[in-house]
């Protein structure tokens, strides 16, 4: 058997947004998908970059990026090395 | 939707009439600003315009099936395409499938690409220039110039996404996505997690209603009031409903705990249906080689993988997206996890596009196989893919990259 260490990632829910969502109006399934990379891998972020790259922004400055993609943050679990967003629609 | 966020890049999925592609130059911005990458299209961050240099830029969708009803740049591949050229130098677009079937569409820009157009005017030259000079091609962002601290530690490239996309879900399949069907389910078998919630929740409400403030200290630690705990009893229903449907329908097998100890599952039922999740997969303890020493530090990458489902009969779909490696860890193949998968689903078709960084065949965990079994370990796996249970391959395109390949598989029910 295995038990959960210290490596477990820790979830946080925004229970503003997940109170009010209604998917009624709901109708197209397929998703855009976009991904961006600023190095080719963790271990090797640009000089200048910030340590912990993109993971060290705030969610609240994401939530300013994602209101213009018409999503709100319904939870995050976060990690050591993702932090994974749950987002509306 | 989905948006996972990495050190060095960032994968937004986003479902219905959302704008993704509206918040592109707002993400750049921000990883110039927020997270210090280089930018070269300004003379400073206090331009509102300067934008991250990427090191790369991958864009996909399947066909919409409702193109009219999108928004923005979204109503056409053209007009994405066109939006990310107005954006990017050095983009390519492609259409892989058949035209009049599922197809599926891909932009990406090359990396130390060779179409790069000249670096940026260096900031010290560009102070002398004129306002009239700053054409909106100037604004353009070259992709691929990244000042990379030191050697890439090969162990850390292994690149792999694998993605399936299901359309015309089986209807009565379909149903355990409904609020209606996971309640059910979930009083029927007395899913702890669901109870334990709204129990706890309830039983808190109670406490604080009866006018115990020191018990709602005690509880919460710090003095929620009374409409703070219902609301938190009602908004915790669609996590807790998610994690009854991931648990019920089989999601939570695809990566079981017992592997990955630490994995970690968010799940969201929508309401009255529609379902999505996000799994964080820190990687196991790699397997000790014949090379290795009981000291020598274990891999500590994490993947992810993410689910998205609209059952409703007449636009149903389910997406599937990890970059989880297949038959590494000493877990399944790719085709095991794909029908494990389907299985879930049961589409009446489905793509899967498997994008896989050149050389990824030599990274995987048959790290003590020589180039001929691992040869006959790629030929297997691909045999496998082959053939999914139930299902038919149609189609098998084959894209070579610069530095990935893509192969593109699509499969009807027999």
């Amino acid at each position: 058997t295995f038990s959960p260490s210290e490596g477990t990632p820790h979830l946080t829910i925004n229970h503003e947004v997940a109170a009010e969502l209604d998917s009624t109006n709901a109708f197209e399934g397929p998703e855009k998908l976009l991904e961006v990379w600023f190095a080719p891998t963790d271990k090797a972020l640009p000089t200048g970059a910030k340590e912990g790259g993109l993971k060290a922004v705030d969610s609240k400055i994401w939530e300013g990026m994602l209101d213009l993609v018409n999503c709100q943050v319904l939870s995050i679990v976060k990690s050591e090395h993702v932090d994974a967003y749950l987002l509306s629609e | 939707s989905s948006m996972f966020v990495f050190p060095h890049k960032l994968i937004l999925k986003t479902c219905g009439t959302t704008t993704l592609l509206l918040g592109l130059r707002r993400l750049l911005h921000i990883a110039a600003v927020e997270a210090g990458f280089p930018f070269h299209n300004a003379k400073s961050l206090e331009d509102v315009h300067a934008a991250a240099t990427p090191y790369r830029v991958f864009y996909s969708r399947k066909n919409f099936l409702f193109p009219d009803k999108q928004q923005g740049p979204h109503r056409s591949w053209k007009q994405e395409v066109t939006f990310l050229d107005d954006l990017f130098e050095g983009g390519s677009a492609y259409m892989v499938g058949k035209m009049n079937g599922d197809h599926w569409y891909l932009y990406i820009t090359s990396p130390g690409g060779t179409t790069l157009t000249p670096p940026e005017t260096p900031v010290s030259e560009k102070s002398n220039l004129s306002p009239t000079r700053k054409s909106s091609a100037s604004r353009k962002i070259p992709t691929g110039i990244v000042g990379v601290n030191g050697d890439v530690p090969a162990e850390e490239t292994h690149d792999e996404t694998l993605e399936i996309l299901m359309t015309d879900l089986d209807i009565e399949n379909a149903k355990q996505f409904y609020l209606s069907h996971a309640a059910a389910v979930a009083n029927e078998k007395q899913t702890a997690r669901v109870n334990e919630a709204r129990r706890e929740a309830h039983e808190n409400l109670d406490i604080v209603q009866k006018g115990t403030d020191d018990a709602t200290f005690d509880v919460f630690g710090n003095g929620k009031d009374a409409e703070r705990v219902l609301a938190e009893s009602l908004t915790t229903e669609g996590h807790a409903m998610g994690t009854v449907v991931s648990d019920n329908c089989g999601l939570s097998d695809v990566y079981p705990t017992s592997i990955y100890p630490d994995a970690k599952i968010d799940a969201y039922l929508f309401t009255p249906c529609g379902f999505s999740a996000n799994g964080v997969i820190p990687a196991p303890a790699a397997s000790p080689t014949k090379d290795s020493s009981p000291d020598k530090p274990t891999s500590k990458a994490a993947h992810y993988f993410t689910v998205h489902v609209t059952p409703e009969p007449n636009c149903s779909f389910a997406s599937f997206e990890t970059n989880v490696p297949g038959g590494q860890h000493q877990t399944r193949q790719t085709a095991d996890v794909i029908e494990h998968v389907v299985g879930i689903f049961k589409p009446g078709r489905f793509s899967v596009t498997l994008f896989e960084a050149k050389g990824t065949m030599q990274k995987r965990s048959i790290y003590d196989k020589d180039d001929d079994e691992r040869r006959a370990w790629g030929e297997a796996a691909k045999q496998r893919m082959e053939k999914i249970k139930g299902y038919r391959r149609i189609d098998r395109i084959v894209h070579d990259f610069e530095d990935y390949d893509l192969v593109f598989r699509y499969y009807e029910r027999e």
